[in-house]
């Protein structure tokens, strides 16, 4: 496959951002209990709850398979607990 | 499938809906229908009844909204985002939002508004998504087809697991709604027998089920699984179950003479039926008028045998039309005068002068039980 074009991959950059954002995010800060690395790479991770969720391959990675879930039309629920 | 942390659910049997705001890109009624019928499919499966109310603050409170609108999970126009809806609670409690810059269908032109709503509904009702694909609970958006939908059996476990099944008045848990196909071969005299079609052939009478048994005239010619036939005087009308292997994709019918087919099957849209019409459940000609009634669903339309047309104002409630008639209509036929409507295992007669049902057998009775 062609490489995305630099412009295209901070397009997808941006747009995984604000999806992970919106649905990979707890609101209101860590749960009761839960424990972030200080300075730990949560976009990585959260990357790979949403490979994990829809069943792909966990690369932590903007693969292809994980851009197309992402530009999936789909309900504003966030897929982690809220 | 998910429920959310605290497994909040509603603590009552009946809720109430009240859809506040509608979208132009359906009719109000079209919003309505697609509601309720989305409401439904949950009902069906668990001891939940959606009371509607048109004033006042509701339990589920419905609204298609624009951009930022005052709930901290602002829409984000055409595509990406296209609803959400809150877990049960009060105030936003079970509220559900649709996003207004969507273009609303209740086909397949656009996101269909039962598909999203009835996911919706799944989350105002205390499902979170679900991590299977097959889902209706699965976050990305999958057309569901209005007509004949079954809850997917990850959403019946999961929305069971909150209300417990829904039971009938046996005090058996029911089956979820869906077409009256049941897979096992029913003894000849079995009281549940059902038939998917029933009509007239020359001087015989035919019954129809995907099965082999009981003893009725086999149309080994044919392709299984026919839900709808009718006799007109113009021509023979077969109307197969679909997916039915012989079938190209789609809602397909046969002309026969006698038992001969007459050339390819046909779409059933020469009829003038809408698109988001899939499948059609019964279908009966009046000899009289001259017209065929066809069965969808709660509805059904009339074709105008002469005119060869669809008549205008239809669909029509069934029940509201045929008092007396329930259920979902399998199969009907015109004898002497009475229509015979088959739902499940009851035969109503239906007396046309009177417009009223005069008797009710066992459709089991039709084969000599």
């Amino acid at each position: 496959l062609p490489a995305a074009s630099p412009r295209t991959s901070r397009n997808n950059y941006r747009l995984a951002q604000a999806y992970l954002d919106k649905y990979y995010t707890k609101k209101g800060g860590p749960q009761i209990g839960e424990m972030v690395a200080r300075g730990g790479n949560s976009t990585v991770k959260k990357i790979k709850e949403l490979q994990e969720f829809f069943g792909l391959r966990v690369t932590g990675k903007l693969d292809r398979a994980t851009m197309d879930v992402i530009k999936r039309p789909r309900c504003g629920v966030p897929d982690v607990a809220n | 499938y998910r429920l959310f942390p605290g497994e909040p659910k509603w603590k009552k049997n009946t809720l109430t809906y009240r859809i506040s705001k509608y979208t132009p890109s359906m009719t109000p009624a079209e919003v309505d229908r697609a509601m309720e019928m989305a409401l439904r499919a949950w009902s069906s499966a668990v001891p939940l009844n959606f009371v509607r109310i048109n004033a006042g603050e509701a339990d589920i409170m419905i609204s298609f909204e624009t951009g930022d609108h005052g709930d901290s999970y602002p829409f984000d126009g055409p595509r990406g985002t296209l609803a959400h809806a809150f877990a049960p609670g009060e105030g936003l409690g079970g509220d559900t939002h649709f996003d207004n810059a969507e273009k609303w269908t209740m086909g397949t032109n656009g996101f269909n508004l039962f598909t999203v709503a009835a996911h919706e509904f799944g989350h105002a009702l205390g499902l979170a998504h679900s991590t299977d694909p097959s889902a209706l609970m699965y976050p990305t958006y999958k057309y569901q087809n209005p007509y004949g939908f079954r809850l997917p059996k990850d959403d019946v476990k999961g929305i069971q697991a909150l209300y417990g099944p829904r039971r009938a008045f046996s005090g058996k848990p029911t089956a979820p709604h869906g077409p009256p196909h049941n897979p096992s071969i029913p003894d000849l005299c079995d009281s549940n027998l059902s038939f998917d079609a029933v009509t007239m052939l020359g001087k015989e009478l035919l019954l129809f089920r995907d099965r082999p048994v009981p003893e009725a005239v086999l149309l080994t010619a044919l392709p299984c699984c026919l839900v709808g036939a009718v006799q007109s005087w113009t021509r023979m009308a077969l109307i197969p179950y679909w997916p039915s292997p012989e079938v190209p994709k789609g809602p397909h019918y046969w002309i026969t003479r006698g038992f001969q087919m007459q050339g390819p099957p046909r779409t059933i849209y020469d009829f003038g039926f809408p698109r988001y019409v899939q499948r059609i459940d019964a279908a009966v000609y009046l000899k009289d008028a001259q017209k065929t009634l066809f069965f969808v669903g709660d509805e059904y339309y009339s074709y105008d045998e002469r005119k060869r047309k669809m008549e205008k104002d239809y669909p029509k409630s069934t029940e509201e039309e045929f008092s007396g008639v329930n259920g979902q209509i399998d199969a009907a036929v015109e004898l002497n005068g009475y229509i015979y409507f088959f739902s499940g295992p009851k035969a109503y007669k239906y007396d046309t002068e009177k417009e009223d049902v005069v008797s009710v057998l066992k459709s089991s009775s039709w084969i000599g039980c």
